[in-house]
């Protein structure tokens, strides 16, 4: 906690490589979906 | 209670590429989260998940460990395409940064179906939407935070760091912005339906060319948990053709453009309404705002009516959208064969709905700059900015950042605003003002 009254929280970044991106192509069907919204 | 009919798949979450660490309970328990805008619940992995993969792969919160547990047991389900999360709801403290929020309402997951979350780096999700896409009316953490008065302004900011090569993922900060993560003042819109940080956005325009699409407004959600930009069809259709991105061909498109494209342009010379344009040549119903499909086969769809299911409704979209193109191209003075030529060359570059498109890494530099219009300032994005790179050296591969998502009106059309952008525009997330403002990030 900073003296201005803020809290930071550190961010990771995942590294893209083709290891995951193939993960992310065996779950492309998995998707999150959009409440509220009809296609 | 979120039915299937109002339900449209966002994102992928192992596309997630910005997580942090939280902890849970009295001792801290940690976990590693999505800090996701697009959502509004805390979820992680129960102790009590004994069958899904997933769960054995992350840690798991054990409330018999923790002295400020307090039992809830609603039970809580999150649906996904073709899954879903479920477990119940626990109260306990949560730590966030240094901030300590007491009682705060989460899902513990018993369930996490299929393999979306099994390969995840992150163990569950953070939301910082509104209260009102909550399951189950869960008080999202902020709101809690702001209750306790753990934070002195309403505020919560985001920087991404775009630098692959720094440690340092990005950062958020409650309570306000840190002022050497931006340049300049932020432009600030109001958020237009609680829920999702939804605001109206103008114009896109490729290479400083207006498309047209969006300039009688368009909404747009900032949202950190999706990795891409998302937008209407027409447009990532323009914009695939402009970066050279691979799509699919669409034989319907093709054909509408053939057998209607002079007649659509004919019309729009001659002043028709544009929107009644695919209506008056057969190939759509006219609601009062819109065309809409027929439910019907024309002529041009038995012709095709091999190649897909329901070409009704996909001759009636491959006109509206030839419709948009032949604006976008009148407008820059395009002569007619130019126009047929060129919207003819758009079918091929649809899209794949949510699907990602390749490009050559190699053509970076002759790729043009995309911009969204929000708040009447124009948001440039770069080559560099919008293409990602997947792997390094010779085996690099490289992803179109913009990715098809179609929401009918009223509630569309809609972008969907991901790290791509805020990754470029420092995003603060002004709950007091119900209000979303960019600012570059540096």
């Amino acid at each position: 906690e900073r003296s201005d009254g803020t809290v930071r929280v550190g961010l990771k970044k995942l590294k893209l490589d083709s290891k995951n991106r193939l993960a992310a192509r065996v779950g492309s069907k998995q998707d999150k979906p959009l409440r509220g919204y009809s296609g | 209670d979120s039915g299937d009919a109002d339900v449209v798949a966002l994102k992928n979450y192992l596309d997630a590429q910005y997580y942090g660490e939280i902890a849970i309970g009295t001792p801290p328990q940690k976990f590693t989260v999505v800090f996701d805008t697009g959502s509004s619940n805390l979820w992680v992995p129960s102790s009590k998940c004994y069958f899904s993969i997933a769960c054995l792969l992350h840690p798991k919160y054990k409330s018999s460990r923790s002295s400020t547990y307090e039992k809830n047991g609603k039970s809580a389900a999150i649906h996904y395409g073709t899954g879903a999360i479920s477990g119940f709801f626990s109260n306990d403290a949560v730590t966030v940064g240094d901030l300590v929020v007491k009682d705060q309402e989460f899902i513990e997951a018993t369930k996490e179906p299929g393999i979306t979350f099994v390969l995840a780096k992150f163990d569950g999700i953070l939301g910082l939407g509104f209260r009102e896409i909550s399951v189950g009316n869960a008080a999202p953490v902020w709101y809690n935070m702001l209750k306790q008065g753990l934070i002195k302004e309403p505020v919560f900011s985001f920087w991404l760091n775009r630098n692959a090569d720094d440690e340092e993922g990005g950062e958020l900060v409650f309570g306000g912005v840190d002022p050497n993560h931006f340049k300049g003042k932020h432009t600030y819109v109001p958020v237009t339906q609680k829920g999702y940080w939804q605001f109206d956005m103008g114009d896109v325009l490729i290479g400083s060319a207006p498309t047209g699409f969006c300039e009688n407004g368009c909404s747009a959600i900032a949202d950190s948990g999706t990795s891409l930009l998302a937008g209407p069809t027409p447009i990532i259709t323009m914009i695939n053709h402009a970066i050279g991105a691979a799509g699919v061909v669409s034989q319907q498109c093709k054909t509408v453009v053939d057998q209607y494209g002079e007649t659509i342009l004919d019309l729009l010379l001659s002043e028709t309404q544009p929107k009644k344009i695919c209506s008056q040549i057969g190939l759509c119903t006219f609601d009062g705002t819109r065309g809409v499909s027929m439910g019907i086969e024309s002529v041009v769809d038995k012709e095709n009516a091999k190649l897909s299911n329901g070409v009704g409704d996909a001759a009636c979209s491959a006109c509206e959208m030839a419709v948009v193109w032949i604006q976008s191209q009148l407008r820059q003075n395009m002569t007619q064969e130019r126009i047929l030529n060129y919207i003819n060359e758009l079918c091929e570059r649809l899209p794949s709905p949510m699907g990602e498109s390749a490009v050559d890494c190699a053509q970076l530099s002759t790729m043009p700059t995309v911009s969204l219009t929000i708040g009447g300032k124009v948001f440039d994005l770069s080559p560099e900015e919008y293409v990602l790179k997947v792997g390094e050296g010779p085996a690099a591969q490289c992803i179109s950042g913009f990715i098809a998502l179609d929401v009918a009106p009223p509630r569309g059309p809609l972008w969907i605003l991901g790290d791509v952008f805020m990754g470029k525009y420092h995003t603060v997330f002004d709950f007091g003002n119900e209000q979303v403002g960019f600012a570059e990030a540096v």
